[in-house]
This record gives C-alpha cells, structure tokens and sequence, in this order.
C-alpha cells in the first residue's frame, strides 16, 4: 500500500530530518505510478504531483517531525480537495406530486440497464418506473422486464417502436396518467464519437428536458474517459455520473479525472450485479482506494 | 533521459505522454523508453520508429485453432466487456467458411442472458443450445456437446456469464465448465477466448492474469476497438502472458469484426 511505498522513500530522511528536493523527488515519481496504476488521468497527474510537490516543500513541512505522515497527510488532502469534501448526491426523496425524469446515458456495456433498476429500487418510495429505450440491442426491453418482473419495478415498453425518443414520449405520458413520480429512462449505449447516435441523445434531452442526465461509466475505464465524458457533456450538459463495477480491483482513478477534468458529481457507485448494489459515492473512501 | 538534451527530453515526456493516454501504463511505457534511450535515436521519426519496432516484437497476433473434428470455442470475461455480441461475430465468420457451429447459451445467470444470445442464433440462422435462466451452465454445456458430436458439427461457441475476475467462486464456475468439455474433447480442440474491452484501462491487465490463471487461455478478442481508445494493456498481455491478440470488434453489427494486426493496431496508437 502506499504508506509503506513512502516509508522506504522517507527513511533516509528520518536521518538527515529534512525533506529535500531529491527526497520528494523520489515519493512524487511513487505518487505518478500509484496513481497512473489506478487509471488517473495523466493530466491530473501531472497537475496533483505539481500541487503536491509546491505544499511539501513548504517551510511547514520541513520542520515536521515526522516528514512521511506529513507529505502522505499532503497528498490524501489534497486528494479530497479534489475529489470533493462533501457527497453530492441526488435528493432523498423525489416530490409526489409531479414527475422527475432521470435519464441514464454512456458507453456499451457500462451497467445502465443493470443500473436503471437499482436505481428504481433505490427510490421505491418516489414512485418509479424505468422506460425501456433502448430498441437497438437485441433482448435489451427483455432484459428489463425480466429484472423488472422479479424486483416488482414497473417497466414500459413499446416492442413495436424503433425511435427511442417515441418510445420515451410514450412511457412519459403512460407514466403521468399511471401517476408515477420518478420516471428512469435506460438509453442504448453509444461511442462518443457516433455522431448520429449522439445526436440522438442530444435530440431527446432537448425534447424531453430531463431533470437528470446521468452519465454512467464503469470504473474499468482507461486514459480517455474524460474525452468521453466531454463528448455526453457537449450533447447534454450532465448533472452528474454513476461509476459501476467498483467491486473489481480496479483502483478508480476515473473517479478523481472525472471530478477533477469535467467537474462532474459522482453520486453513486456500482459495487456487484445484485439489486442492492447501489452505494452512496464517498469521496474519502475512493481517495484511500486510489492510493492503494 | 540524461543523455539527450533539453529539446529530446521534451519530446520524450511526450511519447511518455501518449503511451500513457494509450493505456500503455507506466511499466511497459518505461521499459520502452528505456530501451529507445540505449539505441540513442537521432531524430523524432526514428524514435516513433524504434517504439513501433520494439512493439512490433512485443505484441502477438494468433488465428483461431485449426482441427478437425469438434471444436469448443469458450468465450470468457468481466460482465459487460462484449463476450455475448464478439461470440456471434465469430459464428458468423465461420459459418462464411462453410463451417457448422451451434450457440450455446451457457450465460444462465444474467436476465435475458440467453434472449440475447437467441436473437442472434435466429440472425444467423444457426441452432442454439439452451436451458433456462437458473440452469447449470455445465448441464446446457453437456447438452451442447452431445448435440455437436451427434450432428458432427465443426464448432460449438460457448457465451458465458460475465464475472470479475476478484470473485474466486465465479472463477471456479468458469472451470467447471471447462472441465465439462474437457471430458468428451480433447484439450487442442478446446479454444478459451478471452473477451477484453478496449476501454477499459490498466485493470484489463489484472483481467488476462486472472482468467490465465484458472484457464488455458489460448488468446483475446478485443471489443470495442471502434471506440475512441487505444487499448495499450494487450501490449503487456501480450509480453508478459503470451496471449495473442486474435480479433478486434469495430462495432455492435454481426460483421463488425477483423482479424487482429498488429502494424494497423501500432499505427493506430500514435
Ligand atoms: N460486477 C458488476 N457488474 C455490473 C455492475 N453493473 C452492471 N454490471 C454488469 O455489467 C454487465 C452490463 O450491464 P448492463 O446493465 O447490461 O450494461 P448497459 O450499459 O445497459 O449495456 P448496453 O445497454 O449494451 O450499453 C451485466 O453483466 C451487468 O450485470 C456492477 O456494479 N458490478
Ligand atoms: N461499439 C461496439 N460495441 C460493442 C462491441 N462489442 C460489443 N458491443 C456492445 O457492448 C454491449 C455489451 O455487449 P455484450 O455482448 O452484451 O457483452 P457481454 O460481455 O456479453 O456482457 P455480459 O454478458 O452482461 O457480461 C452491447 O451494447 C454491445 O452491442 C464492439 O466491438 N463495438
Ligand atoms: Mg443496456
Ligand atoms: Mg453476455
């Protein structure tokens, strides 16, 4: 783990008592592959390890007692600071007596659908009802009315539909006359850099005007996250993201690029397949997890 | 970087730069430059031509095995990855050289798991062996076996449920499964697959060592290369556990698919 990576790095230290440039040196080039192995964005890298190097050769730090507590001390605030103090996250409750819309957007295979149930589950006492928008990819309204019939979470659907936007114009005025209050809407996943499919979605956010645009991405996810995120922003501006599959090793990095490059919240994270998988994103536990 | 001066150094952090936003990662990226600094490059285009070299000797590209007889090609991955469309992808493939295949919708866990491996069987116009959600996929991997030997059928491709390579119970299913084909097919008839998601960062790497571990993974297909990521890990796959990369997938089309090069996938990093 990363305090005993610095230990070896701050030992030597210990005996001369000041942290020098060479000492820093070493611990930052540690920092870079910490978090580089954790999927970090090179350029928030690059600007984390010029913050953290400018406080650690503050004066404060060179009288400290115990120069590697201190530099990590440096290296975990500054990590919040970036990672945001307090948990962003959506409303408790979503008001009963008009309807929210939540539409779920990202990349192939990021967990939207598996997410858009969790969700309904999540807010079971608002009320919900996940539209099934998604006519391209083959048993995709199966899935969600399978998962829909075991949890009792109200799906709509139109089989029959190939436009996603009349599909959820459907589901939307279905939903106002059925009186639900939180209406999901799953979207197929789509490449960035599909102009059509983007425009697709930028073409339902203006028409439908979303309470939430939700980017879901999965915590897997390398270097180009953040150029992905911008290209959802561009074509609806995002109120925030759900990081799924933090039940795998990967460290989520992603987390601290996307808060950090798009400014984006990061309200829930995904941690398994199951129902219940749907945890409150907290920033102090990704900036532990990240450090390794 | 010592021995180059200040203009190559510059120029070194930015090949540095771009092998790391490659998801290259840091390990392979420094070894890299490391041996580029030895060979002493003189110029911008003969550094990106010793890095392209030096990968070029690194990654592996593989063909699907060859036999005759049966042949069990197992697709196995992280949930999500591709293993499910990649699977038909390769059915349609061999069925356009005239080989007989079966689907076997082994995916008995996730909901419409075997829906959407149907839908694509009614595509092809190829059978598809299933039970139903909840089954054991060994039994509907049992079932698929005798069906093949039976109608003498060239392959039969396996879709399996997604699982993270973290969960060691997951990870022993997988090798029950395996072991339920290697009872009736001898193990050079046997192709394990490996599906990665060329999206997907530094944890691909801890992906291929763990299904390495619990399988004899012969090689990957990796999905999702019409995406806007360069998928640099399948070059420590490659080097450090001699997996070849087979196929790519190019998008969610039954024929999105080619045969894995490595001259067009190092052009493509830079
Ligand atoms: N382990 C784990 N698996 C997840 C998580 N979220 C989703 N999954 C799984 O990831 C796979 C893909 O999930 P989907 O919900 O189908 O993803 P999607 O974004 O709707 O996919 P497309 O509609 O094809 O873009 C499924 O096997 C899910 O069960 C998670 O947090 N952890
Ligand atoms: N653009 C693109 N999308 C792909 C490619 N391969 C798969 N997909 C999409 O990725 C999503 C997930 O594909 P699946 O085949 O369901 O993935 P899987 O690994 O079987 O998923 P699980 O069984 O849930 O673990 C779907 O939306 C596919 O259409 C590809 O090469 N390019
Ligand atoms: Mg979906
Ligand atoms: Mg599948």
């Amino acid at each position: 783990i990363l305090r005993d990576k610095f230990e070896d790095v701050f030992r030597f230290i210990k005996g001369t008592g000041k942290i020098r440039q060479e000492n820093i040196e070493q611990a930052l080039k540690k920092i870079k592959m910490a978090f580089l192995e954790a999927d970090v964005n090179y350029r928030v890298v690059r600007h984390f390890i010029d913050e953290v190097k400018k406080k650690a050769l503050g004066e404060s730090v060179l009288k400290s007692v115990s120069p590697s507590q201190q530099f990590i001390k440096i290296v975990y605030d500054e990590m919040v600071k970036l990672l945001g103090t307090q948990t962003v996250s959506l409303p408790e409750t979503f008001p009963v007596n008009k309807q929210t819309i939540i539409m779920l957007v990202g990349l192939n295979g990021s967990g939207k659908t598996t997410t858009a149930i969790k969700l309904a589950r999540k807010y079971n006492k608002s009320n919900p009802v996940v539209i099934a928008a998604d006519p391209y990819r083959p048993a995709a309204v199966d899935q969600l009315l399978i998962m829909g019939k075991k949890y009792s979470i109200p799906v709509f659907y139109d089989k029959k539909e190939t436009f996603p936007l009349r599909i959820i114009q459907k589901g939307i005025k279905d939903s106002k006359e059925k009186k639900y209050n939180l209406i999901i809407i799953d979207t197929a996943g789509r490449m960035e850099m599909n102009k059509e499919l983007m425009n697709e979605i930028k073409e339902i956010a203006q028409k439908i005007k979303p309470d939430y645009r939700i980017f879901v991405a999965d915590a897997l996810t390398g270097q180009n996250l953040i150029n992905v995120a911008k290209e959802f922003q561009l074509s609806t501006p995002l109120n925030g993201a759900i990081l799924t599959k933090f039940d795998s090793d990967a460290r989520g990095g992603a987390a601290l690029s996307l808060k950090y490059l798009t400014k984006t919240d990061i309200f829930y994270i995904g941690t398994g397949e199951k129902l219940n998988d749907l945890d409150k994103f907290s920033p102090s536990g990704i900036a532990k997890r990240i450090l390794g | 970087i010592r021995k180059f001066n200040k203009m190559d150094r510059l120029f070194l952090e930015e090949m540095e730069q771009t092998l790391i936003q490659a998801d290259v990662g840091l390990i392979t990226t420094e070894e890299i430059l490391e041996k580029i600094q030895r060979k002493n490059p003189k110029s911008r285009d003969e550094t990106k031509e010793l890095i392209s070299e030096i990968m070029a000797g690194i990654i592996q590209e593989g063909e699907l095995c060859q036999k005759n007889g049966l042949g069990v090609i197992l697709f196995c991955g992280v949930n999500g990855v591709g293993k499910t469309t990649s699977l038909a992808k390769i059915a349609h493939y061999l069925k356009k050289k005239g080989k007989k295949c079966k689907l076997v919708a082994a995916d008995t866990y996730r909901a419409a798991g075997i829906e959407q491996l149907e839908v694509w069987a009614e595509k092809l116009k190829i059978p598809v062996i299933k039970q139903f959600q909840g089954s054991d996929p060994g039994a509907v991997v049992f079932d698929a076996i005798n069906s093949g030997l039976s109608d003498r059928d060239d392959y039969l491709l396996v879709d399996t449920a997604g699982r993270m390579h973290t969960r060691e119970d997951l990870m022993r299913e997988i090798v029950k499964v395996y072991n339920v084909v290697l009872k009736k097919i001898p193990e050079d008839h046997i192709e394990v697959l490996v599906v990665l998601d060329a999206t997907t960062g530094q944890n691909g790497f801890n992906q291929a060592v763990e299904f390495k571990k619990y399988l004899p993974v012969q090689g990957a297909f990796l999905a999702k290369y019409d995406s806007s990521f360069k998928a640099g890990i399948i070059i420590r796959i490659s080097k450090e556990l001699n997996i070849p990369i087979k196929f790519v997938g190019t998008g969610e089309k039954i024929e999105d698919m080619d045969t894995f090069r490595k001259k067009d996938y190092i052009t493509n990093i830079f």
